[in-house]
């Protein structure tokens, strides 16, 4: 049961994704897995869609471990997917939210990448994808959106870790999401989560010039790393992702909000510490934990503002 | 499977503009395989370099000469990586 299962420590793709079918038998009126489709290594894609009820109902879109070795990402989604589905039902602003709008959750959007840094590569960062003419592989799938795609702060040298892909959405793990996304055509926020570096940022990266909602958005970001910090006293940043650490074209929450989904939002998770992407585990569930505050406050939010 | 022993992860607290641009031109050139975990953005924000161990002299030549300081983050990868594996398996053990 996933009551036996231990949230604070890192697993491996197969463990993950048969936890998942635990936590669905466990909370059958409120999670469903669905494949979004499949990776470029064949890997099935699966979210974990959280709703009461209703068609298409307005939704909010969490994805972790689209960097591969941040591995704390999907450990946090791991969490929170188990966090949701245990407070549904006793924790009333949480099932207010779920009784009117749907969450879905992706944990692990790059499954080749989280393989690899399993079995080969502790420190790969993109996806497993083959780039013609070149041996180097892979591409930063946070640099792969059609969001000023092949704009500055990507690269186009397959060789390295920000490598933007030969197009957009050319990474069939993007494309998956972003055809989800357009398909269901009813979502209200889109949260990315990476690691690390305490930052909540949200859009523009590929331009420093302010979004239309910059002053709404920034207000809801400062309050919700205001819980958060409450938690553990976690110092957070917040701001767009351009001026905040660097211009980076292509990233995905660029896109979201392009599409018209106002409330987008990057978490850059911990580490308070100095190790980096390698995060002990025992820090798993502190992490998630604060995490969870501010990502509660982002979706009550969204919640009381439909638009 | 790579390995990294020997890798260090050097942590530099940047405190100019100048250094910023040391450091990115660092991130630029090929020669030394940095993989940089932060990048040089501002004298807000830490830069993170995990230097591989064939490298390592010559980056920290490189930071002293231009008077950056840098601590040492990470010793040895390696191990740090061997110990999260090594408690993966006894996670893995104890579940079985």
């Amino acid at each position: 049961s996933t009551r036996s299962f231990n949230f604070g420590a890192y697993h491996t793709l197969d463990t993950i994704y048969s936890w998942m079918d635990t936590l669905v038998a466990e909370h059958p009126n409120l999670i469903t897995k669905q494949e979004i489709g499949r990776s470029y290594e064949n890997r099935p894609m699966y979210v974990l869609k959280f709703s009461t009820g209703g068609s298409n109902r307005p939704a909010i879109w969490i994805d972790t471990g689209i960097h591969s070795r941040e591995w704390v990402s999907p450990a946090t989604g791991v969490w929170t997917a188990n966090k949701i589905a245990t407070d549904y039902g006793t924790d009333a602003s949480l099932t207010s939210l779920l009784n009117t709008m749907d969450i879905y959750l992706l944990i692990l959007t790059n499954p080749d990448g989280y393989v690899y840094t399993h079995s080969n590569d502790r420190m790969w960062r993109k996806t497993r994808s083959r780039n013609s003419g070149s041996i180097c592989r892979g591409v930063d799938p946070n640099r792969n959106w059609d969001a000023g795609f092949g704009g500055p702060g990507a690269s186009s040298s397959p060789c390295s870790d920000s490598y933007r892909g030969p197009s957009a959405h050319s990474e069939i793990e993007v494309k998956n999401v972003v055809d989800l996304i357009k398909s269901h055509g009813n979502f209200k926020a889109f949260i990315s989560v990476h690691a690390y570096s305490q930052l909540l940022m949200y859009p523009y990266g590929y331009t420093c010039t302010n979004v239309p909602h910059q002053a709404e958005l920034d207000s809801i970001g400062r309050a919700a790393v205001q819980k958060l910090t409450s938690l553990y006293g976690t110092s957070y940043k917040v701001g767009s992702i351009c001026k905040i650490i660097y211009q980076a074209s292509g990233g995905s929450i660029d896109w979201s909000y392009n599409l018209g989904i106002k409330y987008s939002f990057a978490f850059e998770l911990r580490d308070t510490g100095r190790y980096g992407f390698i995060l002990p585990s025992n820090q798993i569930i502190p992490t998630a934990s604060e995490t969870w505050l501010a990502l509660k406050h982002i979706m009550e939010y969204v919640r009381d503002h439909p638009y | 499977e790579r390995i990294f022993i020997g890798d260090q992860v050097i942590r530099v607290d940047v405190q100019s503009e100048e250094q910023i641009q040391l450091l990115q031109a660092l991130e630029t050139s090929q020669e030394w395989e940095l993989d940089f975990w932060l990048h040089p953005v501002s004298t807000e924000l830490p830069v993170d370099i995990r230097v591989p161990r064939s490298s390592l002299s010559s980056v920290k030549d490189y930071l002293q000469a231009h008077s950056i300081p840098f601590s040492v983050m990470i010793d040895n990868l390696q191990e740090l990586l061997d110990e999260e594996k090594a408690e993966m398996e006894v996670n893995r053990m104890r579940e079985r």
